[in-house]
């Protein structure tokens, strides 16, 4: 499956 | 990492120095809303979740650490320091802000961008930070004169977000696929809940007096 929506901002 | 989003994250960096340097040095939080520092540390709590499962950069997890130690030793210093608490007008931050936090967490239940326990928290602490200057906002209508720290916290914490919408703007067309609605329109609405403590902020300065907000 899609990995984790990466969140790369604070 | 772009021009907009550093210069977000330093001012952001420097709302919550003023906040501690004001609390910490004078050892005094009036004018200061217990209720919108708890919501910040929930925002923090919920939003970092993956800050040991998660290596972005040095940068992302140290500015984490930074905002959450920061954020939770100002609600210890408001509630539990001896000399901090004795400063707190709590009849005056009245602001029932638990009301704020079940409807961003029914929101974030309903609107994410993925049905997992982080995707959820991640949404909720987008909406509650939306919303977590009202009680700061109300507390400043009420309170005659606004020292000078205390309005430059809210100023910086207000702009922090209007340079992050600058850095949404330019990875939307710098990066492919860069598309994040909930963090858009969550963002806006908080910046745009500024809108009238910026035109006053502005007017107090340009005019040389006391910042002060019509109740």
């Amino acid at each position: 499956d899609l990995e984790q929506p990466m969140h790369d901002e604070l | 990492m772009n021009i907009f989003r550093l210069a977000g994250d330093m001012t952001h960096l420097a709302s919550v120095l003023v906040l501690l340097l004001k609390i910490h040095t004078i050892k005094s939080c009036a004018g200061v809303s217990l209720k919108t520092q708890e919501l910040y540390a929930l925002v923090f709590a919920t939003r970092y979740l993956d800050i040991f499962t998660d290596f972005i950069s040095l940068y992302n997890t140290v500015m984490k650490l930074i905002f959450l130690g920061s954020s939770f030793s100002i609600v210890w210093y408001i509630r539990r320091h001896k000399i901090v608490r004795r400063s707190y007008d709590k009849d005056q931050d009245t602001f029932r802000h638990y009301f704020l936090v079940l409807p961003c967490l029914l929101l974030a239940l309903v609107i994410h961008e993925k049905f997992t326990f982080r995707e959820v928290m991640w949404a909720f602490s987008l909406y509650l930070e939306a919303v977590a200057i009202l009680p700061q906002l109300v507390l400043l209508q009420r309170t005659r004169n606004i020292d000078n720290l205390t309005g430059q916290y809210v100023f910086l914490l207000g702009a922090y977000r209007a340079l992050y919408i600058l850095n949404w703007i330019y990875r939307y067309f710098t990066e492919p696929h860069f598309v994040h609605w909930i963090t858009w329109i969550a963002g806006l609405v908080q910046t745009l809940l500024y809108a009238d403590f910026f035109y006053y902020y502005f007017e107090s300065w340009k005019n040389n007096v006391k910042l002060q907000l019509p109740a």
